[in-house]
C-alpha cells in the first residue's frame, strides 16, 4: 500500500485531469521582470547587451523557480534537473520574449520597459538574432497561440531539452509524457475544429531550438569579447553549452 | 558540479513545489 500510494502521489499525470497540468502551469507562471536600463551609461551597443545580459541572469533565477512547479520535475535527481535547465534555459528565455512579443508589430518585448525594434537591434549588433525570434514571433501569431498552449509549450521544451548523461530517463519520459498529454487534452477542449494544432505546436519546436541555439553562439562571443559585464549565473549557463 | 554552482544552489534552495 505505501509504495502505491507514493506512486499516486508522484505520478504527475495522475493529476492530468480536466487540464489541471495546464492550470497549474499557468498559476506558476513567474511575475513580470523590468529591464530598467542604467540611465548613467550612455545609449550604445554596450548597454543595449548589459540590459538584456542583466535581464536574462534575473528571469532565469524565476525560471528555475518555475521548472520546480512543474509536476514530476523535483522528483528527478538534482544532476537531472539541471541538465535539462543548462540545455533548455535559452529556448525558455526566448519562448517568453516570443510571447510577450504577439502584440507588437516587428519589435521584440525583452521586458515592458524594454522593446526593441530592427534598427535597435542592428546597433547593438542583434539583428540576425532580431530577426531569427521574429519568425517565431509571426509563426505564433498566426497561429494565435494561447497563453494555455505557451505556458504548456515552454514545460515542453524543458522536459525535452535532449540534455546527453541523463541518469533517469524513465522519470523524464514521464515528464514529457505529462506534458504532452496536457497539450493534447488542451487543444481536444479547445480546439476541436483542428485535430492537428498540438501537432503543429510541437512543430514549431525545432526553430525555437535553433533560435536558442544560435543566441547561446552570440552571447558566448559577446563573453569572451569581454566589453560586457554579465552576472554569475549567465555565465555558468553559458558556459553549461 | 563545481563549475555550476548556482544553478546547484538554486534549485535546491528557490521556491518549494507544491505538493501535488
Amino acid at each position: 500500500f505505501p509504495l502505491n500510494h507514493k506512486k499516486a502521489r508522484t505520478d504527475p499525470c495522475s493529476i492530468n485531469v480536466e487540464n489541471k497540468v495546464v492550470s497549474h502551469l499557468l498559476g506558476a507562471e513567474p511575475e513580470k521582470v523590468f529591464a530598467m536600463p542604467d540611465p548613467a551609461l550612455p545609449d550604445d551597443d554596450i548597454k543595449a547587451l548589459t540590459t538584456l545580459c542583466d535581464l536574462a541572469d534575473r528571469e532565469l533565477v524565476l525560471n528555475i523557480g518555475w521548472a520546480k512547479h512543474l509536476p514530476g520535475f523535483s522528483s528527478l535527481s538534482l544532476p537531472d534537473q539541471m541538465r535539462l535547465l543548462q540545455s533548455a534555459w535559452m529556448e525558455i528565455l526566448l519562448l517568453r520574449v516570443v510571447f510577450r512579443s504577439l502584440d507588437a508589430e516587428d519589435k521584440l518585448v525583452f521586458a515592458e520597459d524594454y522593446v526593441m525594434d530592427a534598427g535597435q537591434a542592428k546597433l547593438a549588433g542583434l539583428l540576425e538574432l532580431h530577426t531569427a525570434i521574429l519568425q517565431l514571433v509571426r509563426k505564433y501569431r498566426s497561429m494565435g497561440l494561447e497563453r494555455e498552449e505557451f505556458v504548456t509549450l515552454k514545460a515542453i521544451a524543458l522536459a525535452n531539452s535532449d540534455s546527453m548523461h541523463i541518469e533517469d530517463m524513465e522519470a523524464v519520459q514521464r515528464l514529457q509524457d505529462c506534458v504532452h498529454e496536457a497539450l493534447q487534452d488542451y487543444e481536444r477542449t479547445h480546439h476541436g475544429e483542428d485535430p492537428r494544432r498540438a501537432g503543429k505546436l510541437i512543430m514549431t519546436l525545432p526553430l525555437l531550438r535553433q533560435t536558442a541555439a544560435k543566441a547561446v553562439q552570440h552571447f558566448c562571443s559577446i563573453k569572451q569579447d569581454g566589453r560586457v559585464p554579465m552576472h554569475k549565473l549567465f555565465l555558468e549557463l553559458l558556459e553549461a553549452n | 558540479k563545481e563549475k555550476h554552482k548556482i544553478l546547484h544552489r538554486l534549485l535546491q534552495n528557490s521556491t518549494s513545489p507544491v505538493d501535488l
